[in-house]
């Protein structure tokens, strides 16, 4: 399985088109790097993005420096990848 | 037996194969599992059939786990087909439902991309097609209908998520089902199920244009995001999907709609952003109880207004 650590998701509220235009301009500047878990659609719609711990810093900064708002979603995704794995494993053996 | 399965668990592709046999052994008289195709890697494309028999009914389609990671999708699925079968009998509604109409549920539309999230990358949302002159691999199964195909919302480049694929339908994963409903021609309601952000939609996603039924779609959105509420008090929003959501082109529901399916709907379960593709297991049950309600308004009113 692919690890995860260190990824993020992030959660960006973008305040009118021009940000959610800046949203989009990311997944052309880091194509395969940032998976969008919700789209930039409209403003009234946050946006969720995955982000590899490698990018984070980057992104973060492009995030900071176009004045978008931004909150953190997931802050380790292999912590809840493990939870999963933990319960999925758990609940074979009670099936068993 | 099914009776050692755990409803509130996740389950890999073998396991949900396992369980749809022994369901189907245990409900014969009910329950009928039919493969209508194979994926690009050629695993069965399976659905099972909800019916009391008789000449062929009018039907109510319900397909989950297009995207491969949206685990509570296949979770909830599971979950209603057993809900169906207890309850046929002891529901009146349910009851009348299938004594004038047949279900047919496809479990695991994605099968490929299904394992892959289990065996290689828990996050993988396409499937798994491969084509010469690109690396990328897999195409958006929920871009690749004919209804706008390569429209607004779509991507052409085979790297994007939202890749629509090189031709409409061009996925076997899309086309066992175009052909299966197509060559039923009966079909009356059909109900998409994603996640996550929950919402209830309805066509259409490649336009901002309202269709024809917008009235009574709405209304009958506005009723099962009712029903869906008083379960547990999940908050849903309901419209069309572009003026809800996202433009999206090639999308099934509007696949749906254009080949004269007007109950057609897409569901984005739960939650709202706090585990997004990652709800825990402890969120499986509720999260199916409420959607059943929503499911069971939808049915009941295609059964309750033919045309």
């Amino acid at each position: 399985q692919m690890n995860f650590t260190g990824d993020q998701v992030l959660r960006v509220l973008a305040r009118d088109e021009k940000q959610l235009s800046l949203l989009r301009d990311l997944e052309g500047l880091k194509p395969q790097k940032v998976d969008f878990w919700r789209g930039p659609a409209r403003p009234s719609l946050p946006v969720d993005m995955r982000v590899p711990f490698s990018e984070l810093k980057d992104i973060k900064a492009y995030l900071e420096s176009h004045g978008l708002s931004y909150s953190i979603m997931i802050k380790d995704i292999q912590v809840l990848l493990d939870e999963e794995r933990e319960a999925m494993a758990k609940s074979r053996r009670l099936e068993r | 037996s099914t009776s050692s399965f755990s409803y509130s668990a996740y389950h890999n592709l073998e396991e949900i194969y396992s369980w749809t046999d022994n369901f189907v052994m245990e409900h014969s008289d009910i329950v009928s599992k039919i493969q209508i195709g194979n994926s690009f890697e050629n695993r069965p494309i399976l659905v099972l059939k909800f019916s009391t028999g008789g000449p062929r009914h009018p039907a109510i389609w319900i397909d989950t786990g297009i995207h491969a990671r949206e685990w509570i999708t296949h979770a909830t699925g599971i979950w209603t087909a057993n809900k169906i079968v207890s309850d046929y009998g002891k529901d009146p509604i349910l009851t009348d439902i299938l004594k004038a109409m047949d279900i047919f549920i496809e479990l695991v539309t994605n099968p490929d991309g299904f394992a892959f999230t289990h065996s290689m990358n828990r996050l993988w949302r396409k499937n798994k097609s491969i084509r010469p002159g690109t690396f990328c691999i897999g195409v958006d199964l929920n871009r690749n209908w004919k209804s706008g195909f390569g429209g607004n919302g779509s991507n052409s480049k085979p790297c994007s998520e939202t890749y629509h694929g090189p031709f409409p339908q061009s996925e076997p994963e899309v086309a066992a089902i175009v052909k299966f409903i197509t060559a039923h021609g009966n079909f009356k309601a059909l109900i998409s199920i994603h996640s996550y952000s929950q919402m209830l939609m309805y066509p259409y996603g490649r336009s901002l244009e309202p269709v024809s039924n917008q009235r009574e779609l709405y209304s009958l959105a506005k009723d099962a995001v009712k029903a869906l509420f008083e379960v547990h008090r999940t908050e849903y929003i309901f419209g069309s999907i572009s003026t809800t959501l996202y433009v999206a082109s090639g999308i099934t529901v509007d696949w749906a709609y254009d080949s004269g399916i007007k109950y057609a709907f897409s569901f984005e379960l739960r939650d709202t952003g706090h585990y997004g593709f990652l709800l825990p297991a402890t969120q499986i049950i509720p999260t199916a109880q409420e959607t059943w309600m929503a499911i069971r308004t939808v049915m009941e009113h295609t059964l309750t207004h033919p045309y």
